[in-house]
């Protein structure tokens, strides 16, 4: 079973 | 008051057609520098950034940054209405609620304008840092666009992997498996057609091929494609946009649980 991540895991609001 | 006239206009039908089926609602911003647009899609898995430098306009008037909130399905179907060949105008005055489109045919013989109301969009715009990619790829855009279209009638996801032989493409699904490898070719007649692997380390990654289908709506902008991979990073699939910039598109991996 894999898990989709998330952009906002990876990038700050800027 | 803004007015931005891009006298290749279906520059500008072809991003909607590559971004409206990804992002429903979005900010377009527009400031000295160009006009510009960041949004995710609605799962916030994928992100698609938008560059047109201001260099680009033929006519680039923006006199203070300004963010214009747009539904894209609405604008693409105002974009519709302009003809392949047509310049385009982007007017609006400081406050105002609407956006107008200007299209001029190239005899300047039709001169249609329509406008679109504007909305609130409540985005988060995300710090993209500058980063060293493990391998980046550079292929034509439609070879790209027929892999995942091929792909993803086998499986729903695909690994990309890169190594010293190439860069490879595989899925799986209920009948059966499938690789795509596609090897450095730069022997070809024109550079469009050849295929670049440049790869600091092997790096190998999961994603969901039905992105990957989406962001294949870009092939019109460019005859290539450039796909960067990094292991802790999401890929980005970039298309150039001759002489004005990009549109980008970021997408998170998939990893085992």
């Amino acid at each position: 079973q894999s898990l989709q991540l998330s952009i906002t895991e990876f990038y700050r609001s800027s | 008051m803004l007015e931005l006239r891009l006298v290749q206009g279906s520059l500008l039908k072809k991003v909607l057609e590559a971004i409206k089926d990804l992002v429903t609602d979005a900010n377009f911003d527009c400031s000295a520098t160009g006009f510009s647009l960041q949004a995710m899609d609605s799962s916030h898995v994928a992100l698609v950034s938008l560059l047109l430098r201001s260099e680009g306009f033929e006519h680039y008037r923006c006199d203070r940054n300004i963010s214009m909130g747009m539904n894209l399905n609405n604008m693409a179907k105002m974009l519709k209405c302009a003809g392949n060949d047509d310049i385009i105008t982007l007017k609006a005055d400081d406050g105002s609620d609407t956006v107008t489109f200007m299209f001029e045919s190239p005899t300047q013989d039709k001169i249609s304008d329509f406008e679109m109301k504007l909305m609130d969009v409540d985005s988060e715009h995300l710090g993209i840092p500058e980063a060293e990619y493990h391998a980046i790829v550079r292929m034509p855009s439609t070879e790209f666009a027929r892999i995942c279209k091929d792909l993803s009638s086998i499986g729903d996801t695909v690994v990309i992997s890169v190594t010293k032989e190439g860069v490879k493409f595989s899925t799986s699904g209920d009948i059966g498996t499938a690789n795509v490898v596609c090897r450095q070719n730069t022997t070809v007649d024109k550079p469009e057609d050849a295929t670049i692997v440049e790869m600091n380390e092997p790096v190998s990654l999961t994603f969901a091929l039905r992105y990957f289908n989406s962001f294949t709506k870009g092939t019109p902008l460019s005859n290539t494609v450039t796909i960067s991979l990094s292991s802790e990073l999401p890929v980005v699939v970039e298309y150039k946009i001759a002489e004005m910039g990009h549109l980008r598109f970021y997408l998170a991996p998939k990893i085992e649980e």
